[in-house]
């Protein structure tokens, strides 16, 4: 895929689909990701906002991406 | 709730930068 793992192309995937400007919360993605624990997704987050794939919005707990659909 | 003209401000400016370091890191590459 594009450089990304498994995981972090699920987060950043969620992120992506969400439309609303306030972007996808930290809680919605680990309710729409049950299987992973909130430090693989904490570790994806930060390595797609470090790569410049997502950025926050209204606080460091919401999210949006930079890739456009 | 309907964001306010302050919060779409800061996160333009979040979006300006992920851009910047997107293609900082496509650069490197």
């Amino acid at each position: 895929t594009n450089g990304l793992t498994l995981h972090q192309s699920q987060v950043l995937n969620l992120i992506k689909a969400y439309p609303k400007p306030e972007g996808l919360s930290f809680q919605e993605l680990r309710s729409q990701l049950p299987s992973l624990n909130a430090s693989v997704i904490k570790q994806a987050v930060d390595f797609l906002s470090n790569e410049g794939h997502i950025y926050s919005t209204v606080d460091d707990e919401h999210f949006k991406s930079t890739d456009a659909e | 709730s309907a964001l306010t003209e302050e919060q779409k401000k800061k996160i333009e400016e979040n979006r300006q930068k992920a851009l910047a370091r997107r293609a900082e890191k496509l650069a490197q590459r």
